[in-house]
């Protein structure tokens, strides 16, 4: 018999892992600070 | 397929950063009180097209105050940022901007500025100075004071206040007053001025002469006046860099 696995078991299973040492790009905003943060 | 959107302008992409710099540039030249602000930080920025080579660009700006006055010809890359120790302001700026065919232009500007709070200041500096208000009967008594000085002293046209910047009251370990003031020349040398105070008025603008101050009087544990003013020579008024300018919608508090 077939048995419909559940989504998150999938997603899980086919989440491409990260290669290691990946780093997710900074956020696009808030920019860089280029003095100091009051 | 329809072509993907474009990926979102992050807050440090060079356009980001031109658009910026276009908008502090514009704040600047539009402002007539205090002093010049600097770009801190690009909060945020979102882009909208209209058309082809047109787009509208809504900015948030993080800005500090630097030492330069308004009114000052130094250009802004070569002026001080307030520091943390000398109570820093912020300025936080919303501009609308247009940009056509490469070209900015702002439609709209709000700033609103707000000194550090005082907590901020004395946990990094306990004994600095923290900037007194305004209308401080010290404060006002310090400029009277230090412009009598310099007028009775000069040999130059007499000088009148344009406003006061910013002024700080230390208590310990001696009371110290300090005041920085606009001023512009009159149509009178000092000594002409004693004789009829009244008479002398502004120079008209194709002459206009302004200056600065910078004067520190001291109450305790000794009475002691020093008085410096700066005068900057007539500057020719720039013109719009060729932008159109509608509804600056342009305030600051």
């Amino acid at each position: 018999s077939v048995a419909k696995r559940a989504v998150a078991v999938v997603a899980q299973h086919d989440k491409v892992p990260h290669p290691v040492g990946f780093v997710p790009p900074p956020p696009p905003c808030p920019g860089k600070i280029r003095h100091f943060e009051i | 397929v329809p072509a993907a959107p474009p990926a979102p302008l992050g807050c440090d992409d060079p356009e980001s950063e031109a658009a910026a710099e276009f908008s502090v540039n514009y704040i600047n030249s539009r402002s007539h009180h205090g002093y010049k602000f600097t770009l801190n930080r690009i909060e945020n920025i979102r882009k909208i097209s209209q058309g082809p080579n047109n787009d509208i660009v809504f900015l948030e700006l993080d800005l500090l105050e630097t030492t330069c006055p308004i009114l000052s010809p130094t250009p802004l890359e070569n002026c001080t940022v307030r520091s943390f120790a000398q109570h820093a302001v912020e300025g936080d700026c919303d501009v609308k901007l247009q940009k056509l065919d490469g070209k900015f232009s702002v439609l709209a500007s709000k700033c609103h500025s707000h000194a550090d709070s005082s907590e901020d200041v004395l946990q990094v500096c306990p004994d600095c100075p923290l900037l007194a208000s305004l209308n401080n009967t010290e404060v006002l008594t310090a400029v009277t004071t230090a412009l009598n000085d310099h007028n009775s002293k000069t040999t130059d046209a007499y000088l009148r206040l344009l406003e006061i910047g910013r002024a700080n009251i230390q208590y310990a370990p001696a009371h110290i007053v300090s005041v920085e003031f606009a001023v512009a020349a009159t149509n009178c040398s000092a000594e002409d001025a004693k004789d009829n105070v009244e008479a002398c008025q502004l120079l008209p603008d194709d002459q206009s002469n302004f200056g600065f101050c910078k004067a520190t009087m001291v109450k305790q544990p000794s009475q002691d006046l020093s008085v410096d003013c700066l005068l900057y020579g007539h500057q020719v008024p720039t013109s719009d860099p060729g932008v159109t300018y509608s509804h600056p919608g342009y305030d600051i508090s």
